[in-house]
């Protein structure tokens, strides 16, 4: 099986670290810094597409990591989000035609299971942008928001931001994945949207000597595994060891009813 | 004499913090968390004037700050600097006029002296509302560009990005304010884009002990005032103490001149 998980939000926000992170690798190095450097901003939303793999608790684990990059990144980012939905649907389509097709001829299941939303740490509301473009993707996916550099943020402004956060979803009506208990069904308490820190798989110490991964400031060092620091840990164990069974049957689900209803439509 | 600086970048980018910062104050807080939750993303850019007095060195100095809340908030940035531009013609214009008429009528001054330019601290390039928007200011106004939050970037990253930063305005051709040696009217060391850290008047306590003014992560004291955290001191000194005079007596000439070339085009 694999294990698809997306990312979304304009450039700068850490996502290609996050990966890396998440991996605990160097596999999608960040881009040449000459090379981005010179590279227009540019004027299309594209769909970058890595394969990874993972070993977890002894098994291995196929994992795509699908990056847009050029989302929000122009002076009008008017329906920016279209690449990005267009590309949802068309995997949910494919897979559904492709369940009448015999099995050696079906072709890579790339049906995205959870599309992390990168927000800016502003410490403020959320930008029009994230709201429109959050709104349209969790009608077809698993959407779940986290906070993108959360070291930016102390203490009092992250939990502020991250109740804020949680309003304007509501007030909008924006369905993000809620992890429920996998025993009782019940609903877990809510950790969004989730605070991450990215630093790939580079290793620096502490102020206590110790050797972490995380960010070396001339003040200290911001952990990605301290759960203090961020819910970087929180977000790995849902999405690669507690909930992945479950965000890839409630994919299956949104996809077949998704398909159902159109096609009932039509 | 009355000092006006503008601060000009999207919301969420600590202009507000800046300038209680720069005042060592809390003249301007933050709009009250509720109100700002309440407040829909602004459809349009606003001018929001404050004018505080501040002691420097024994005399008094009338300093007017302004900011343009809205711009770069939008799906659609389309012309967003238009607002900000026309205002600063509108001052200067104005300021020309009033030439003609007794002292005793005039209107107060409003032209604007230095023009902030917050940078989101991406790591990356700038983006082309950012270059677009430098652009239009720089032809009517002394630009200095600041990177917002820099408590975000590391010390290479840092260096990167201003590197970088100093590149493609550079290659887009614009000029920004570049102070030069008082006396030997030489160019000094640039310094920009000026890397800032923002706290208003709150003070913390930092690994030394020392009283500070700075952010308090859990891993450390972002400093203010630490030279080797952020240029705030250095543009501080630049704005208030050693170029105030420069950027007044520029902004005048920078006005005459465009007056004079807009009068014989007509
Ligand atoms: N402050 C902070 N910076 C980060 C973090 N993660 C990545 N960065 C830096 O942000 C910049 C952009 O990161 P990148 O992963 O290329 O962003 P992307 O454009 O979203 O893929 C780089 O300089 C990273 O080192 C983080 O958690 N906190
Ligand atoms: N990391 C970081 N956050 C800051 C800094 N300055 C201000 N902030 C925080 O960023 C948020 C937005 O600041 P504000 O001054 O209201 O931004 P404005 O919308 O540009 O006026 C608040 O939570 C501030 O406490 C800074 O230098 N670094």
């Amino acid at each position: 099986a694999t294990f698809t998980i997306m990312m979304v939000g304009e450039s700068g926000l850490g996502k290609t670290t996050f990966i890396n992170t998440l991996l605990a690798t160097n596999l999608k190095p960040k881009t040449d810094d000459h090379l981005r450097h010179q590279q227009e901003a540019r004027k299309t939303v594209e769909i970058d597409i890595i394969r990874a793999e993972v070993e977890e608790k002894g098994f291995k684990l196929r994992i795509n990591a699908i990056d847009a990059p050029g989302f929000g990144d122009n002076v009008d980012n008017n329906e920016a989000w279209l690449p990005i939905t267009n590309f949802i649907d068309d995997q949910n389509e494919q897979y559904m035609l492709q369940q009448s097709q015999p099995e050696r001829s079906r072709t890579t299941d790339m049906r995205v299971h959870a599309c992390l939303y990168f927000l800016r740490p502003t410490g403020h509301q959320l930008k029009p942008l994230d709201i429109e473009c959050m709104k349209a993707l969790s009608e077809r996916v698993n959407v779940i928001p986290v906070i993108a550099k959360a070291d930016t943020l102390d203490k009092d402004e992250l939990a502020l931001f991250k109740e804020r956060t949680r309003e304007i979803l509501d007030a909008n009506n924006i369905k993000v994945y809620e992890p429920r208990d996998l025993q009782t069904g019940q609903l877990l308490e809510s950790q969004l949207p989730y605070s991450v820190i990215g630093a790939g798989d580079r290793e620096v110490t502490n102020a206590l000597g110790e050797k972490v991964r995380g960010r070396q400031y001339l003040w200290g060092v911001a952990e990605v595994e301290n759960e203090n620091h961020c819910d970087f840990k929180k977000l790995r164990n849902l999405l690669i060891r507690t909930h992945m069974l479950d965000l890839i049957e409630s994919t299956h689900e949104k996809c077949y009813r998704k398909f159902y209803t159109d096609f009932k439509a039509s």
